[in-house]
């Protein structure tokens, strides 16, 4: 899992959200990815109990951006002890609203024939930036000027010590599109627009100093409140 | 012509940010 190639989304590794010791045997890790368009919880359960599994479902609580799962989880066959199975479960964006704290929770309820066990997670925010964020240049001129300052939030991003072409080119992968690129005084600058799954759009100034290693990330938003997350979503990508 | 007023005005918002 995961890939560090130009261009690519970016993808974590699977952790553990639901512990076998809490779950009468059932251990599930995940992850989320988003591939052209299709955002995904890809899962690995394993039985770790001394009993068949059986009559899975999953369900999701109401959540920031109407994160939903888009089919029925799909086991085919029962859950033997010891045995794993891998499962990449589609989502969409079309469930309930509920704000969460932190913005990015997802609180997750499984079901299989012994009993329900709930857990909760953090899912990147950047499985939610789709495919048509690339603002047009004009757009992108008044709205930044438009949204006010104290709309800003200003991030680093220490020791990534890629070209502005390099950085750019990782972030298109994960649909963070470059508007403009100029170079002041020998500093990058790039202008770069996404637009989160609910039409919120984020606008982004990234500024590279050639032998500095590290990067220093603009935002600027109607919606504050999601800036952090950006933030975290362009240290997960470029340091992918 | 309009875009070329498009890539003045990147440059100028990139240098009001650079010498603010």
């Amino acid at each position: 899992v995961g890939s560090g190639r130009l261009g690519q989304p970016a993808v974590a590794p699977r952790t553990v959200w639901l512990p076998a010791m809490k779950a009468k045997g059932l251990e599930i890790s995940g992850t989320f990815s988003r591939q052209v368009g299709t955002i995904s919880m890809d899962l690995l359960l394993t039985n770790k109990a001394l009993q068949v599994m059986s009559d899975f479902a999953i369900q999701f609580n109401r959540n920031s951006f109407g994160l939903a799962p888009a089919a029925p989880l799909q086991i085919h066959a029962p859950l033997a002890p010891n045995q794993t199975v891998e499962i990449s479960l589609p989502l969409n964006t079309v469930g309930s609203v509920m704000k969460m704290e932190p913005l990015n929770n997802l609180q997750v309820a499984v079901k299989n024939n012994i009993d329900v066990f709930y857990f909760s997670t953090l899912y990147p925010l950047h499985i939610l930036f789709v495919e048509d964020g690339k603002m047009e240049r004009q757009m992108f001129l008044a709205t930044w000027k438009d949204i006010p300052n104290e709309n800003e939030a200003q991030f680093q991003i220490k020791e990534c010590p890629l070209s502005a072409d390099a950085v750019s080119s990782k972030l298109q992968g994960s649909n963070i599109f470059t508007v403009a690129k100029r170079n002041v005084e020998g500093q990058d600058m790039l202008y770069q627009s996404l637009k989160l799954t609910n039409g919120i759009w984020v606008l982004a100034e990234l500024r590279i100093q050639p032998g500095s290693p590290g990067l220093m990330l603009s935002v600027k938003c109607r919606a504050p409140e999601v800036s952090p997350y950006v933030y975290q979503a362009y240290e997960t990508i470029v340091k992918n | 012509e309009m875009d070329d007023g498009l890539e003045e005005a990147f440059s100028r918002l990139a240098q009001s940010r650079t010498n603010p």
